[in-house]
This record gives C-alpha cells, sequence and structure tokens, in this order.
C-alpha cells in the first residue's frame, strides 16, 4: 500500500 | 471519483435525510439509537479535521461539511428536543467497549504514525462498529419501523457500494488502501443479516421483525 496520506475519499 | 463512489455517497446522504425525516415528520427517535449516532459525528469530526488544511474539491469540502453538520444536529434532536422519545433503556450498548480498542488498534496499525493519520485511522475502524449499538438495539426491541429499516438499508448499502469504488480503483487507478478496505468490509459483514431481512421481509411490505 503506497503512501495515502491525502485521503480523497468521504 | 467513479460511479460507485458516487452512488455510495449518496446512498449515506440518502440515509442521513431519511433519518431527520423520520425524526422531523414523525417528531420522535423512537428506535435510533443516540449511540450510534454519537459514534457517527466522533467519525466525522475525526475523520474531517483536514477539512480546511487539504483541499480536494468542491463536492468534497460541502459533503464534509454536510456530515459533521447533519450528525451533530441529529444528536441535538436526539438529546434536546425529542429527548422524550428516545428509548435509552434499549439503547444500552457499552460505547467505550467500542472506542478503547479501536483507538488502541489505530495507535498500532496505520499508514504512519502522525496525529491526524492516527485520528483518520480511528475514524475509519470507529465507523465499521459504529451501526452496532443501533443493529442491538434493534435486537433488542425485537423490531424496527419501516423507515428505520430503510434508514440501515440505505446506510449498509453505502459502504458496500464503496467496496466497489475499491475494486474500480485498485483496477483502474491502481489506488489500494488495505485499512480502508478491510474496515469496509467488516462494516458491510454486520449489514448481512440486517440486509437478508430487509429483502426478505421489508421488500415483501412486511415489518421488519426479528425472530424472537
Amino acid at each position: 500500500t503506497g503512501k495515502t496520506f491525502t485521503h480523497d475519499e468521504l | 471519483m467513479n460511479v460507485f463512489r458516487l452512488l455510495g455517497d449518496m446512498s449515506h446522504l440518502l440515509a442521513i435525510l431519511i433519518l431527520l425525516l423520520k425524526m422531523w415528520k414523525t417528531r420522535s427517535c423512537a428506535g435510533i439509537s443516540g449511540k450510534t449516532q454519537i459514534l457517527f459525528a466522533l467519525v466525522f469530526t475525526t475523520r474531517y479535521l483536514d477539512l480546511f488544511s487539504s483541499f480536494i474539491s468542491i463536492y468534497n469540502t460541502t459533503m464534509k461539511l454536510f456530515f459533521i453538520a447533519s450528525s451533530y444536529f441529529t444528536i441535538f434532536l436526539m438529546y434536546s428536543k425529542f429527548k422524550a422519545t428516545y428509548d435509552s433503556n434499549h439503547d444500552s450498548f457499552r460505547m467505550e467497549f467500542l472506542v478503547v480498542p479501536v483507538g488502541g488498534l489505530a495507535f498500532l496499525v496505520n499508514h504512519e504514525f502522525l496525529p491526524l493519520e492516527i485520528l483518520w485511522t480511528f475514524s475509519i475502524y470507529l465507523e465499521s462498529v459504529a451501526i452496532l449499538p443501533q443493529l442491538f438495539m434493534v435486537s433488542k426491541t425485537g423490531e424496527a419501523e419501516t423507515i428505520t429499516s430503510h434508514y440501515l438499508f440505505a446506510l449498509g448499502s453505502y459502504r458496500l457500494l464503496y467496496i466497489f469504488n475499491w475494486v474500480y480503483r485498485y483496477y483502474f487507478d491502481g489506488f489500494f488502501d488495505l485499512i480502508a478496505v478491510v474496515a469496509g468490509c467488516v462494516q458491510t459483514i454486520l449489514y448481512c443479516d440486517f440486509f437478508y431481512l430487509y429483502i426478505t421481509k421489508v421488500l415483501k411490505g412486511k415489518k421488519l421483525s426479528l425472530p424472537a
């Protein structure tokens, strides 16, 4: 799993 | 954005509107778990802290604002305006049994050990079990109003649609978030027996009643 800091989902 | 995620968000929005409509029309919150609504407010508060720090889109920001505002408004209705109709005897699930383990897990299993990231992880884990007090209450009362079962169906469908969204994003965007997917599957699995009852009973015009 890559870096997912900016969570763009609600 | 893809059709599954949009349908999921609309289903979530519909669920919230159904709940508010039910309480406003019947002037009552009978059969609704206030604890689940408190947990949802906590979920939105801890997940949307980046509301002002990172801008994704107008849609994203307005939906976040609406979810936060509606969750607190629901709590206001339940614990203040329609307090007399709140069934606290049947809403007896211990929230701390959910918040404490989920809080510990968020510290141990996350994408990065940063405050915002841990709070986001906490919110994802908490959302997957936040419906338990409501399902517990329905099982204790043995039945649910038809409008309440529509609310639960829309709410359960939202995360099921998000699972399709994650499959789509995995194959088309190469996006994959293990924490969100695992929690989303747990959340959806918790609705399975309700989905069964809803489809076999409510859609046939019967009232949702659990086998005693």
